[in-house]
């Protein structure tokens, strides 16, 4: 698909940001959809320290794999140490069986690696995994785990980082959105935290998470 | 699908994180609509690193508050001003990201927020509001530039769990009867819910001018054609639907408002959606 923004969306593509300590964001190609020969496909979003972490998941009785794999991840370490979340975009890994579990469970453990290389196979994986795109059709996990390496190299904390991050999660939207802004709690008026998001979503919309 | 991805540097005790993003999720994500239809992937994910906070402050946590009444245990949460800050920052920010999904809806031309005022539960109001933001008939209106209130009424009509509830109400009623029974408090609410004498529907333009009556408890108004016009041709507006509306003002009672957030439905959805295959 041709991803050039229509004018009329323009206005809501932020220009600049402001951006949480510690956290770096990037993507990647790996052309999960045969059709995609050139955009990136393959976000990260990580900590660059073991932090807490938490989800919600749709309620929808046939969850997808990277569903199941990330809310059984986020149970067994209690919310505890995690490093970021890895998305791709172009195939929803869903509907596909006990196959799709462990590709969900692949891309969470090649994503470790980045950060621990020496990640047992035994341990609880440290990283969230989120897919989407096409329902029924099987990820192809070669092209992801070939992908992932590069992320390393990609990843950063500028905004233009934060935007093609934001990017790559697309599949029909429009336009990247993500926001950021930075805040002071009651207790200590002089520290400055800040809080950034993105988010996607075009079609088959209608959320109902716990 | 929708996918969410929320970082910030504050410290957070990790057992409270999920309570936190449940509540803004709540209010933020779980309250909009494109088409009605639920994903099987949809995820919000939510990291706090701690990385901005000073080094002698503790995570920020939520204390449960055991409260027992006359219907048994209860838990309530109790918060800190930082937490509760945190959480109106945080849900206000997950609601900035929702909109922007519903003004990228597929196809979308119009973003449409659904006030529903209730003086019945808060449960109705959002029942009625969902109801309205699903009807595909009220969407493709809002598509055409017709202030179809005829649809709007329809919907939240045979809102699920409004109607339903109206039939238990009846149940209970009769065996309420038989048993000598006080009613269950619940289902006089569920029949209060939606009284068609006490409903009324405006349009409220996003330019700030003053609200466009279609319906003014249970009766239609003359409706200013060109103004209606005006209105939905602009890219947002305001569905304000008040089921409380008694005419009485004055009177002081507790109403309750649920807000949703939705989008027209236009040709290009079905050209995208047709298109879209495995």
């Amino acid at each position: 698909a041709d991803r050039s923004i229509p004018a009329a969306k323009q206005k809501y593509l932020p220009t600049s940001g402001t951006y949480p300590k510690g956290f770096l964001a990037g993507s990647a190609f790996a052309g999960v959809k045969a059709s995609n020969t050139k955009y990136h496909d393959l976000a990260l979003v990580m900590s660059e320290t073991p932090c807490p972490a938490t989800a919600t998941f749709t309620k929808n009785i046939f969850k997808a794999a990277p569903v199941a794999i990330s809310k059984h991840f986020l149970a067994a370490r209690g919310s505890e140490g995690f490093r970021g979340v890895l998305v791709n975009s172009g195939c929803a890994n869903a509907v596909t069986g006990s196959l799709g579990l462990d590709h969900a469970t692949t891309m969470a453990r090649e994503t470790d690696k980045l950060f621990n290389p020496t990640a047992s196979d035994d341990a609880v994986p440290q990283t969230l995994v989120m897919s989407t795109g096409v329902i029924g059709q099987r990820l192809p996990i070669r092209k992801i785990t070939a992908a992932i390496p590069k992320l390393k190299e990609n990843v950063g904390n500028t905004h233009e980082h934060w935007l093609n991050a934001a990017k790559a999660i697309c599949t029909t939207d429009t336009f990247p959105k993500l926001l950021s802004r930075t805040f002071t709690l009651p207790s200590h008026p002089d520290t400055t935290y800040s809080i950034a998001g993105m988010t996607k979503g075009a079609g088959m919309i209608h959320p109902n998470m716990a | 699908t929708l996918l969410g991805i929320i970082c910030t540097d504050v410290k957070i005790d990790p057992a409270s994180m999920r309570t936190l993003l449940v509540r803004a999720v709540n209010k933020s994500f779980n309250c909009i609509s494109i088409d009605g239809d639920t994903s099987t992937n949809d995820t919000v994910a939510f990291f706090a690193n701690g990385a901005a906070a000073p080094e002698d402050v503790k995570p920020l946590y939520y204390s449960p508050m055991d409260e027992r009444d006359d219907s048994g245990p209860r838990v309530r949460i109790r918060a800190n001003s930082d937490l509760l800050a945190l959480e109106r920052v945080l849900t206000g920010f997950a609601q900035d990201l929702a909109k922007l999904v519903v003004r990228d809806g597929e196809g979308a031309t119009k973003f449409v927020t659904i006030r529903v005022k209730s003086d019945t539960t808060h449960d109705n109001a959002k029942r009625a509001a969902v109801s309205i933001a699903r009807s595909a008939l009220v969407k493709t209106a809002l598509y055409g530039k017709d202030a179809n209130w005829g649809r709007i009424l329809c919907a939240i009509g045979y809102a699920p769990g409004i109607m339903d509830s109206r039939e238990i109400r009846l149940a209970d009623l009769r065996l309420a009867r038989i048993t000598r029974q006080p009613e269950k408090e619940d289902s006089i609410k569920a029949e209060r819910a939606v009284i068609p004498k006490r409903t009324s529907v405006s349009f409220i333009p996003a330019d700030g001018s003053e609200e466009l009556k279609l319906l003014v408890r249970g009766e239609p108004e003359q409706v200013d054609e060109e103004r209606a016009k005006q209105i939905l041709e602009m890219e947002d507006l305001e569905i304000l639907v008040r089921l409380e509306d008694d005419g009485k003002s004055a009177e002081p009672k507790r109403v309750t408002e649920a807000v949703f957030w939705t989008c027209d439905f236009s040709h290009e959805y079905v050209t995208i959606n047709g298109d879209y295959r495995t």
